[in-house]
């Protein structure tokens, strides 16, 4: 078990620290074990330094700072251990435009490996699926749902 | 392995039955605010074995049925079907489609069964174990938890990384 | 000071449920004492019904809908009590584009008592803004902004 | 009552000195993601008397002042100078505009202005007293917790009505 978790930990640390540069465009990031003597009950410190700054306390990241480090780490796991299906719910409510499209490119790139279900309301996002389930409430307190297949859409800005 | 259907009856604003087609690639789920896309999440995990009443938003487990509106009423039972496709034999059972399903009554009776044969939350977690789909999933993100990773603190942090091994 | 808080409380309250109808389109809203007897120390529950819905507890609002009625409340205050400037940081983060036309609205109207100084991704929220700050950084880690007036802008759907 | 201009130097990424001016209305602050937008918000709130380190996102009182990138040397001070109108006599003063400013060394040493005459935190904190601007403001909502209100306890509740009463 004990090596089982080292190899593991190596593995998603490499990813870390790659897929934080791909989506800072520059950067370092690192993710280390508090207590390297017991992995198996150790604490897990996270490193992150975005481009051109120095390293600072990850509290002072800013609110999209944060949530493109975390979608790093999400995505390092999925790539060592890829699982059936992935659901993510609104987690680009908080970036720009340049990095809702870094983002947009890793979901597709990651989509072959895994089956990606996202809850989204930003535009760039969607343009992203090849199927597109409409959520509404004809009926007030009461969900209908319709499928789309994105081939005939074209994203106004408006629209949902 | 990959999700290819999802069936819904009762549960929170899916007051009628519904089914859902998944292919592989990417699928959006977009709508209104307060539209039920994050209900659709919840039905999904909860299917899968959830127990915490608080990452299901409610404070008991009937809050997943179906409460009612001003113009209809409540249902009896809620109940979700997940259809897991299962030809790579990533779960070691016989069969090319494994379904899941999950029902809870008013009671508080709650069943579970794996293609249509009652069995215990135990089996379903026993099934999952292994897959990246379990207790301390790094597969599914609920609404305004992406950064919770990045903010809590090391201790915190160790549920995903033993999920992964 | 009883007396003052009994009051100010009755015209939150007032300002709360119209202005929470007003957003949602219907449904009901009411701030309680919890414990009417003691008003200077006594906890304040929240009740939010969307229209059509059966009154459910305020967990299992949605997060959009938990937005717009903390938009509801803190409008509320500033109607009662206006301050001299109002600072909102991404609140319209997590609304759709309907909310956020509501949105803007309301902070067109409400700009007349206090001055709004707003951070937003969202283009809908901008085009309602008299002045943009823009905010960059051309050198990394160091910020730098420009001011643009609105009248010469048109916004683009990529450009923040 | 509104805010005029805003003088910043050395504050978080703001390296250099910088002004700001605001007219009535509606102004927007837009960029991409980690340029500065909220640690505008946080100089004016630091300005106005914050002291909670948490709020402003660091761990000591120092992590306020910039810290220096690869290519710039760190700064030696924060300083921000927040200019209110007074036409409307709101603050009890007979100026037109009054100003509030704040500084911060790296050895902790911390300074008040008031119209450029030093005084203490007490004194800021008294002057927007009643202004809906106090330690419990319902005027300025941080990044993220939009919802902290409705999510909250009924105890919790309390501070933002007693900053209105
Ligand atoms: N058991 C239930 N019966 C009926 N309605 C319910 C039940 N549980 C939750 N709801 C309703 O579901 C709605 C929330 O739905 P959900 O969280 O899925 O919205 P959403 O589409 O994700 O919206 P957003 O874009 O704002 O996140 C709430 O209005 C809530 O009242
Ligand atoms: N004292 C300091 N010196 C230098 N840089 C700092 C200091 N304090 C914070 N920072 C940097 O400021 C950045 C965060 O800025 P801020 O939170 O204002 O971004 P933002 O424009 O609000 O972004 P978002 O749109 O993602 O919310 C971080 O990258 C952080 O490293
Ligand atoms: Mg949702
Ligand atoms: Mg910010």
């Amino acid at each position: 078990a004990r090596k089982q978790f080292i190899e593991m930990f190596a593995q998603i640390r490499e990813n870390f620290k790659e897929l934080f540069a791909q989506l800072f465009e520059g950067g370092q990031a690192d993710i280390v074990l508090v207590d390297e003597e017991e992995p198996l009950e150790s604490g897990i410190e996270i490193i992150c330094r975005p481009p051109g700054k120095k390293l600072s306390q990850l509290s002072l990241l800013s609110g999209g700072e944060k949530a493109l480090a975390a979608i790093a780490l999400i995505f390092s796991f999925l790539k060592s251990r890829p699982a059936p299906f992935c659901i993510l719910d609104e987690i680009d409510a908080a970036l720009d435009e340049a990095n809702l499209q870094r983002f947009k490119e890793l979901v597709s790139d990651y989509s072959k490996r895994s089956q990606m279900i996202i809850i989204t309301h930003r535009r760039r996002t969607m343009e992203s699926a090849g199927r597109v389930y409409g959520v509404t409430m004809e009926e007030q307190g009461v969900s209908k749902s319709v499928c789309v297949d994105t081939s005939q859409l074209t994203f106004q800005e408006g629209m949902v | 392995m990959q999700l290819n259907k999802l069936y819904i009856n009762g549960f929170k604003t899916f007051a009628g039955k519904f089914e859902f087609d998944f292919k592989e690639g990417i699928t959006a789920i977009v709508g209104p605010n307060g539209s039920g896309k994050s209900n659709l999440s919840d039905a999904i995990r909860w299917a899968l074995g959830e127990q915490s009443i608080r990452l299901l938003r409610g404070s008991t487990l009937a809050d997943v049925i179906f409460a009612g509106t001003s113009s209809r009423k409540q249902s009896g039972m809620a109940e979700v079907t997940v259809v897991i496709d299962n030809g790579d034999r990533a779960i070691p059972l016989e069969y090319d489609e494994v379904s899941v399903t999950r029902r809870v009554f008013r009671n508080g009776e709650s069943q579970f069964l794996i293609n249509g044969i009652e069995c215990r939350l135990r089996d379903i977690n026993d099934m999952f174990a292994g897959t990246g789909l379990g207790k301390e999933t790094y597969a599914v993100i609920e609404q305004g938890k992406v950064d919770a990773i990045i903010s809590s603190q090391p201790n915190d942090r160790r549920g995903i990384f033993d999920e992964a091994s």
